[in-house]
């Protein structure tokens, strides 16, 4: 915002844009921005997301390697700078929404799982998604069960059998078990001034 | 569920990294 218009008006008219492009109310963006201030000062107070602050909010812990939380990071952060603005945290927020586009939310998770960017969903992407869970979650699986449970995945999955899931396929995978997209959607994003009430002491706009 | 009707991306979307829900949460 380069008007001279006070810094107050300038931040109002900067949500107000957000809002506009997204599913969210003025109001709604208003109470996200209390979010994401909450978030971005957590350890360095800079008004920027950072991947351990992001992971300090998921994990409660700022340290440790997790794949899933790379993944979403780099969704997130769009401009591939090492952090999230508010900007990109509306963006990707905004495939969340309870009312988003099912076709948004497709994308979003193939994109999560396309580990290497490849266009595709390659069974050894799959093989190391299932490790890392396993490992996050102190779970305990032998090889054997490993491969039963990603040949029956590419067997539902990858129609041309050729070995890795393209867009399409993913496309037709997850309609017909739309439970692999339910943490696609955050229910607090339908109604998120109610999730922050102390925004309301803050708002300036009558939505 | 057994492990082996489950199918990967099922077991997949429970990590806490994808459950973006805990950040509204505290």
């Amino acid at each position: 915002c380069r008007s001279r218009r006070s810094p107050q008006i300038c931040q109002q008219a900067n949500l107000s844009l957000l809002a506009l492009d997204s599913p969210f109310s003025v109001n709604e963006v208003e109470a996200l921005y209390e979010l994401f201030k909450k978030l971005s000062c957590s350890i360095i107070d800079d008004g920027l997301i950072h991947k351990e602050e992001l992971q300090l909010a998921l994990f409660q812990a700022p340290y440790g390697e997790n794949l899933f939380l790379d993944r979403v990071f780099d969704l997130f952060d769009e401009k591939k700078n090492g952090v999230i603005e508010f900007e990109e945290f509306i963006h990707a927020l905004s495939v969340f929404h309870p009312y988003a586009p099912i076709e948004e939310k497709i994308d979003f998770a193939f994109r999560l799982y396309d580990l290497r960017q490849t266009g595709f969903i390659e069974r050894e992407e799959v093989h190391q998604m299932v490790a890392a869970l396993l490992m996050e979650s102190e779970m305990i699986l032998s090889d054997e069960l490993l491969t039963m449970i990603i040949d029956k995945t590419f067997a539902d999955a990858d129609s041309d059998k050729d070995g890795k899931i393209s867009k399409e396929e993913w496309k037709v995978y997850v309609l017909k078990h739309p439970t692999l997209l339910k943490n696609m959607t955050l229910p607090y994003l339908k109604d998120v001034t109610t999730a922050f009430p102390s925004f309301i002491f803050n708002t300036e706009v009558e939505d | 569920k057994t492990p082996v009707t489950m199918n990967a991306f099922e077991l997949i979307s429970t990590s806490q990294g994808l459950n973006l829900g805990s950040l509204f949460e505290k």
